[in-house]
């Protein structure tokens, strides 16, 4: 009756000295209450889809990860979001992209798995959707965070991209 | 980016994957996260990946099934398939990023061919392990 779990809140560049120690202590805080989440659940003998889904919400929920609260600012300076959730058990899966309004994307996500016969729901339809499950619902604006806005303005600052398609069009993080 | 993988008691493997994209994204640019098979990917034939990284290398590079195909077909341990498709595939063509992974005997890997990532993991009765760099 082995089990385990893995979780991550996203891999790029971090040049050192980027976090304090007391912002990395923080991030190790956050990290751990995730995998515990999961954890609690196979140690009681729930399912790894109840684990995964567990644990992520725990990441979207801390303003550390690029997830849920503390999610990017996209050019017009709003959050959109995306999230994907697989059973290895029966290769169902469900996912949304572009989502505005959903504090847990990844419970969307898993609503379309199992409350829908679609995979993949994306942008206002999704929302229509999560909303049509009454699922929790919050402004578009409660996903921003004083960290992701600096970064944002950094990215808008050093990139003054056209307007025209194609344009090249600076990407940051 | 954020995501997890899992077996549980008895031996189902799951995955799942959470962002909310690029900084100054625009024209509803959409990555990997969302995408099976790119972003996320669960066999219990095989194993249960989650990525992170730069969303179209990973869409291009299909890399959570890539990952679940090298071990389904050719056999390699799973952290030779993760370090195969990280290393050899995307790396040399710039694809930067991570992926975590458990396969259906339970074994563990997390790989990333950049500076860090932040990732954490628990085995059955096991204590918890967190890393950021």
């Amino acid at each position: 009756n082995r089990y385990a779990i893995a979780i991550h809140g996203g891999a790029g560049t971090l040049s050192k000295g980027m976090l304090t120690e007391d912002q990395e202590n923080e991030v190790h805080a956050a990290l751990r209450q995730a995998v515990m989440a999961g954890k609690q659940i196979l140690a009681q003998g729930g399912t790894s889809l109840d684990a995964v889904e567990a644990a992520v919400r725990e990441l979207e929920n801390s303003e550390w990860f690029n997830a849920g609260k503390g999610s990017v600012y996209n050019y017009d300076g709003d959050h959109e979001l995306d999230a994907s959730i697989m059973d290895g058990a029966t290769l169902k899966a469900g996912a949304v992209a572009g989502v505005r309004n959903s504090p847990n994307p990844v419970s969307v996500a898993r609503a379309v798995m199992n409350k829908s016969e679609h995979v993949l729901l994306a942008g206002e339809g999704a929302d229509r959707f999560a909303r049509a499950m009454g699922l929790p619902q919050v402004e578009n604006s409660w996903f921003g965070t004083p960290m992701r806005h600096s970064q944002w303005r950094q990215a808008q600052d050093k990139a003054q991209p056209s307007l025209e398609p194609g344009a090249e069009d600076y990407k940051f993080g | 980016t954020v995501g997890a993988v899992a077996i549980d008691q008895a031996g189902n493997l799951a995955a799942a994957t959470s962002t909310g994209g690029m900084t100054n994204k625009k024209y509803g640019r959409v990555g990997d996260s969302p995408l099976i098979g790119c972003g996320a990917y669960a066999d219990n034939r095989s194993c249960a990946v989650s990525t992170t990284g730069h969303g179209e290398y990973f869409i291009r590079h299909v890399v959570a099934h890539e990952v679940c195909a090298r071990y389904r077909y050719l056999g390699e341990s799973l952290q030779q398939c993760a370090q195969q498709v990280l290393f050899e595939e995307l790396q040399p063509r710039g694809g930067e990023g991570g992926l975590i992974a458990i396969d259906h005997t339970g074994a563990v890997t997390l790989n990333f061919n950049t500076e860090g990532m932040y990732r954490g993991w628990s085995e059955s009765d096991g204590e918890i392990f967190t890393g950021i760099y």
